[in-house]
């Protein structure tokens, strides 16, 4: 990502 | 996608079902807190906002369209229902949202990736599950008797938590640039939560008998 949290997850 | 957090997303979903199982076959929430349900309710809603408008996989959308949708319609039937919301244990489960939602959402103001709304909601959503899992936490304690269904429901919930945490270890070691603190600090909070219940869930379990929590 953009070096911030993953947001591929539930 | 790991089979770590395949395996989350699948106990996240069997809590759900044996929830649902409890509402729809015996007609009873009995034991269930209202209160942690309209929290998960309000987690799925501040997280899912860019539900239509990112497309990550059909998989994705497709389970957030779940956890929405069960979330919203669970609180619908403890709350509406003609019989299933007269087993609501409501003298018992007393904690207040407010505690839980005004500090959650204080700290993703400060404490986020990026200063926007969606951002501000999406951390807010992380911060609010960790939590959201208390109000039924002390209604177990106080119910002197858990049934099979209630405890099972928690003990998928508490899975699927594990499971999050081993995919985090394994994606920090597997993927490049992975940093995600938020996801972590939030996630570590929220296991731990489980520790105690697991204790006597599988004290109980061990020893053959009905699972009381102590209070």
């Amino acid at each position: 990502g953009e070096g911030g949290d993953a947001k591929d997850e539930l | 996608m790991n089979i770590f957090r395949l395996t989350g997303d699948l106990t996240h979903l069997m809590s759900i079902i044996v929830l649902l199982l409890k509402i729809h076959t015996i007609k009873s929430c009995a034991g269930i807190s209202l209160k942690t349900q309209e929290l998960y309710a309000l987690v799925f809603a501040t997280r899912y906002l860019d539900i239509f408008t990112t497309y990550i996989s059909l998989y994705n959308t497709v389970m957030k369209l779940i956890f929405l949708g069960t979330s919203f319609s669970i609180v619908w039937y403890m709350r509406r229902h003609k019989t299933v919301r007269l087993s609501y244990d409501k003298n018992n489960d007393t904690f207040r949202h407010y505690f839980l939602v005004l500090p959650c959402f204080l700290l993703a103001l400060v404490l986020n990736n990026r200063f926007t709304v969606r951002e501000v909601l999406w951390t807010f959503s992380l911060y609010l599950e960790a939590v959201a899992i208390i109000p039924q936490l002390v209604l177990l304690q106080r119910s002197k008797n858990v049934d099979n269904l209630t405890g099972n429901y928690v003990f998928f919930l508490g899975a699927y938590r594990g499971f999050y945490l081993i995919n985090w270890i394994y994606r920090y070691f597997t993927e490049n640039h992975y940093r995600r603190w938020i996801t972590w600090m939030a996630g570590i909070v929220q296991t731990a939560l489980y520790v105690d219940f697991f204790y006597y869930y599988f004290k109980s379990w061990k020893n053959n008998e009905k699972l009381k929590l102590p209070a």
